[in-house]
């Protein structure tokens, strides 16, 4: 495993996003997954849609029939890999733009643009997760997101945090090291991407400690999914 | 959540200028993000969500030393309402490991030494 590793600097991370006021961060989390596995597939990063998600994918969790993905009422990233699968694809975002808000499916089967091969939930261990994310790309994870709204950046390591899980986003990379400003000790870290704007966090993105002391921190090991695309000429 | 036993402490005239500047720093804040209210109830009402918000981010601040927590575009928000409007995961922990725990889609481990 390198020590450090981080998928913008190979191009596969596309442009910081914002869901706005809609429940939607499990589509940014499943789109931003499905771009980067797409790059690895065909060496193009395309940008693709969440709005696809938030109008037309309802498939429901298998474990659990009353759980389905409902727009910006919530859903989650592996169900939504799921409908992907069964649908064919993912559009552009160009195709098929974001509005933040439900409305009527529009898919359309010909401006299919990222195909989803298959799809893996990843055990709650750090190198198999540093494993996954350098093997197969970007990964669709579940965090608790409650220290998050007076983020302003840095590694965040709080001393007590719970584990349950609001929120999805998507791990780019991680550091062997953080300056951390205010407690002069070096952290390694998750890379995180939100979907909370550049003017959130550190122009988007959000870091959170990892290793072997600090575990699981606000649950950022505990729901990690990876995908695989289609490979196409 | 009791302080905990090793606690950075930030300059306390800091702490208290963010009290006293509260208005201050509210109307900054509603500059910076362009937010907009539709009468003086709303914005009376924002502005003590705000400044509860204020010493939400010093406590984060307190138990969360290694980042820095202050005022972000969701400063005016309750956290129900930052929860309702800005996250979205659909479900538990608990119920993703029933749904996976021997599924078809575990990922098989990868070698990750040498």
């Amino acid at each position: 495993l390198p020590t450090e590793f981080d998928w913008r600097e190979h191009g596969a991370v596309g442009p910081v996003k914002d869901q706005g006021s809609c429940g939607s961060c499990w589509s940014f989390s499943t789109s931003g997954a499905l771009e980067g596995a797409n790059y690895l597939a065909t060496g193009k990063l395309e940008v693709l849609s969440e709005q696809q998600l938030v109008d037309c994918d309802h498939e429901c969790d298998p474990s659990e029939p009353r759980a389905c993905d409902a727009g910006c009422n919530g859903g989650l990233m592996t169900t939504a890999f799921s409908y992907l699968a069964k649908a064919g694809g993912l559009e552009t975002e160009k195709d098929y733009p974001y509005t933040g808000r439900n409305s009527a499916c529009k898919f359309d089967k010909s401006k299919i643009a990222a195909q989803v091969k298959n799809f893996s939930t990843v055990a709650i261990d750090e190198d198999q997760i540093a494993a996954n994310l350098v093997k197969h790309g970007p990964l669709a994870i579940g965090i608790n997101a409650v220290f998050m709204q007076t983020y302003i950046g840095g590694v965040s390591c709080p001393y007590i945090c719970g584990r349950h899980l609001d929120h999805g986003v998507l791990l780019v990379g991680y550091g062997s090291a953080g300056y951390a400003p205010l407690r002069f000790k070096e952290k390694p870290y998750w890379i995180i991407k939100n979907s909370w704007g550049e003017n959130w966090g550190e122009s988007g993105y959000y870091k959170i400690c990892r290793g072997p002391h600090v575990k699981n921190k606000c649950g950022v090991d505990s729901m990690v999914s990876t995908v695989t695309a289609i490979h196409t000429s | 959540l009791e302080d905990p036993l090793i606690e950075q402490v930030v300059g306390g005239d800091a702490e208290n200028e963010l009290e006293l500047n509260a208005e201050a720093h509210f109307a900054s804040f509603v500059r910076r993000f362009g937010k907009s209210y539709r009468d003086a109830d709303e914005h009376a009402h924002r502005l003590s969500v705000f400044r509860d918000n204020l010493r939400r981010a010093r406590r984060h601040q307190r138990l969360d030393p290694s980042a820095v927590h202050g005022i972000t575009k969701f400063s005016d928000l309750t956290p129900d309402e930052f929860r309702e409007r800005f996250l979205g995961l659909r479900k538990s922990r608990r119920s993703f490991l029933k749904g996976i725990s021997g599924s078809a889609h575990d990922a098989p481990a990868l070698p990750t030494d040498g």
